[in-house]
């Protein structure tokens, strides 16, 4: 029943975006993220929650290198959703844990958090699946994360992969 | 390169937790996840965005078995990081698309979120790996959702698993 912590991986070619204030009804999803894959846009991280409001933020991770397309996409689009200002932090960096079995053990993303938390990190965005817990960080931590992370789950360096 | 989406996964066993207006600062997911897992909580999603404000929501998914005794802790943690309120929603169920090399086919979500508004169903929580895309919807449209992803991937109703 043992999460099994295998790698760490993580990549610095990442971007954050944020659409706030979309419209919190059916089709809006469809319409940001059919726009973007048109475009040939990859997304890697789709993150988004929502409250008993009618507008919520539409959070997604991509390359860097689409950060100018992506911008103009995201603008585009949230004028015809009547949303809100396109945030875009090209200076995150993505850090993730990989095993397995991870619902089945609660303590394995807060260990990860620790790990972060021990080094003063901030987390910035959160997404989670049965064998991987990923993690958007300033880029300038990194170094120090990955290394943490190592050390927390016992890792040899030789481990650590690209994300 | 293609997506290969290869099955529909559903639960209904799920409560959406959300923690608000927590501090966005280290420490904060340690704290709470810690918490929940000392105290036995099985945690499924873990999804968080933020802003350039102090502070952020919190939203996590556990099953409803546990709704009772995460109330509690949820509110003990939500008052010793004076964060706002806790919401639980135990109608709510997951529903996912699994498959692999979802990131190099950027129009894999947005066919499943099409699907779904297609439906008419709003999309509470999107949360994504590269081999699953997990939304959080009203449980009551659990069957229908079901049934259009089977349709828009065109898999076999026998191939739907639970999650
Ligand atoms: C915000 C977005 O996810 C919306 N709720 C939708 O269903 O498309
Ligand atoms: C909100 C929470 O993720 C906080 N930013 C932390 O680093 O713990």
């Amino acid at each position: 029943k043992d999460m099994l912590v295998v790698g760490v991986a993580h990549d610095t070619n990442v971007a954050k975006v944020a659409i706030l204030s979309v419209p919190d009804r059916p089709g809006v999803a469809y319409n940001i993220f059919s726009r973007l894959a048109v475009e040939g846009i990859n997304v890697d991280m789709i993150v988004q929650t929502n409250k008993e409001l009618n507008v919520t933020d539409m959070v997604f991770s991509t390359s860097r290198d689409d950060v100018v397309r992506v911008r103009e996409i995201a603008e585009a689009v949230a004028q015809d959703l009547g949303a809100g200002d396109v945030l875009i932090d090209d200076t995150v960096a993505k850090i993730s844990i990989v095993g397995a079995g991870m619902v089945s053990n609660p303590g394995v993303a807060a260990r990860m958090f620790e790990a972060l938390a021990e080094e003063d990190i901030n987390i910035q965005v959160i997404s989670t699946s049965e064998i991987k817990v990923s993690c958007l960080i300033a880029e300038e931590h990194i170094k120090r994360a990955a290394q943490a992370l190592h050390r927390k789950f016992q890792l040899d360096a030789v481990k650590s992969m690209e994300a």
